[in-house]
């Protein structure tokens, strides 16, 4: 099963087209292996990415040195994963007996 | 199903029993047709809602084709509930059930959904190997035939949004083409994704206007203006490709070509700062608001007969 421990889901707002276009460069540095969960359209819609731990630093570093604001949506997913995974357990126990 | 728990995520499993429970609870209203197998051979569920008739206009909705937008396919099995509730008794849902035929797939991505339950839960494509790469999966919303292969896909296999060796070369894809080909009176055409809050329509792989533009222009309007009626959640709409991005290969483009034109794609919420992981206590405020504007969609689909 594919944990997702130290993952942060970063949100980041372009202030212009300009930044925007570093946004988009992001895609193509594969060695990150972002997982963008919300793609860049607009300036006005913020950009969602999931970043694996191993490039946290170095993603944070390209977006601060370019001046491009972002915010941290999700500090821990797999922390995320594993209150979802227990709600489904737990509302599974109680719906048991019913069933 | 009255006691189906739908405020909280299911399995697979789960959901394809709420579906042979819904259609027994309701023979003369509901029956379930398996339009063909995903890769890994899981059948694909469609619920056909129809109170009789032979080939009647028909709506189509379908939810999970990027298996880990969970919040669609909870909110594809609360729709389900919801049609059987209600016909009979809301007006305008027995109206359209007297003349055209629902189909609802819930799960339009079993092997994916199977996977995230299991094994990645951030899995989004499909779950067949691609020759020669060591990445599995292919975007199924990039697979239609529809600017297949042009820009806003990738040919890349370890791509999130890899459109496949050829155009309809997923068996998720092609069950419902040649399903929709052989039915041959749908009217609209609905796929559900999350998230964004979107209401999107042709086309995405090419800037040229639909030439229904103007009236799918305002009823998705009007649509995402009753949705946002009952809990403020708020939509931006448009065509694909100028309120995202180019994207080709793509459903609607696809059901839109087809002379399909209700041709919609729904990006629902997550308003906050949770993603793909909306909590489950989120899950009937969506399907509740969105139902407002499928409604909208299909009740002039309706009263627009072409």
């Amino acid at each position: 099963k594919e944990t997702f421990e130290g993952h942060q889901v970063l949100r980041i707002v372009a202030k212009d087209d300009v930044q925007l276009s570093l946004i988009k460069d992001l895609e193509d540095m594969i060695e990150f292996e972002l997982d963008f969960w919300r793609g860049v359209t607009d300036v006005a819609t913020p950009v969602d990415i999931r970043v694996p731990m191993h490039s946290l630093q170095s993603v944070k570093i390209y977006l601060e040195t370019q001046d491009v604001e972002y915010s941290i949506m999700i500090e821990d997913l797999q922390v995320l994963l594993d209150e979802e995974q227990e709600e489904m357990e737990s509302a599974a126990r109680v719906a048991e007996p019913r069933n | 199903t009255d006691s189906f728990d739908f405020s909280r995520y299911h399995s697979i499993s789960e959901i394809y029993s709420f579906q042979d429970m819904l259609v027994a609870e309701n023979p003369n209203l509901v029956s379930k047709v398996v339009i063909g197998q995903s890769y890994e051979g899981r059948p694909l569920n469609v619920l056909k809602f129809s109170t009789g008739g032979t080939n009647r206009p028909a709506i189509w909705i379908d939810t999970g084709i990027h298996s880990r937008e969970w919040v669609t396919q909870a909110s594809g099995t609360w729709f389900a509930k919801k049609i059987v509730t209600d016909y009979g008794r809301d007006p305008a849902v027995t109206a359209i059930l007297n003349k055209m035929d629902i189909f609802l797939e819930i799960v339009t991505n079993p092997d994916g959904y199977f996977y995230t339950h299991t094994s990645n839960r951030m899995w989004r494509k499909t779950r067949k190997p691609n020759s020669g790469s060591s990445c599995v999966g292919v975007d199924p919303n990039r697979n239609w035939d529809a600017g297949f292969g042009g820009p806003g896909a990738s040919s890349n296999p370890c791509s999130e949004t890899y459109r496949g060796p050829r155009a309809h070369s997923e068996s998720e894809v092609k069950s419902i083409v040649d399903f929709v080909k052989s039915h041959g009176n749908f009217k609209a055409f609905i796929s559900i994704h999350s998230y964004s809050q979107m209401l999107l329509y042709p086309y995405g792989y090419t800037t040229t206007p639909a030439k229904d533009q103007a009236e799918l222009h305002n009823l998705a309007q009007r649509a995402i203006t009753d949705l946002a009626s009952l809990y403020g959640t708020r939509y931006r709409f448009g065509s694909i490709i100028n309120t995202i991005y180019q994207a080709s290969g793509g459903t609607i483009d696809w059901t839109y070509n087809q002379g399909i034109k209700y041709s919609y794609t729904f990006e629902l919420r997550d308003t906050g700062r949770y993603g793909f992981i909306l909590p489950a206590n989120q899950i009937i405020p969506t399907a509740e608001e969105t139902w407002l504007a499928l409604m909208d969609i299909m009740d002039h689909t309706f009263k627009n007969p072409y």
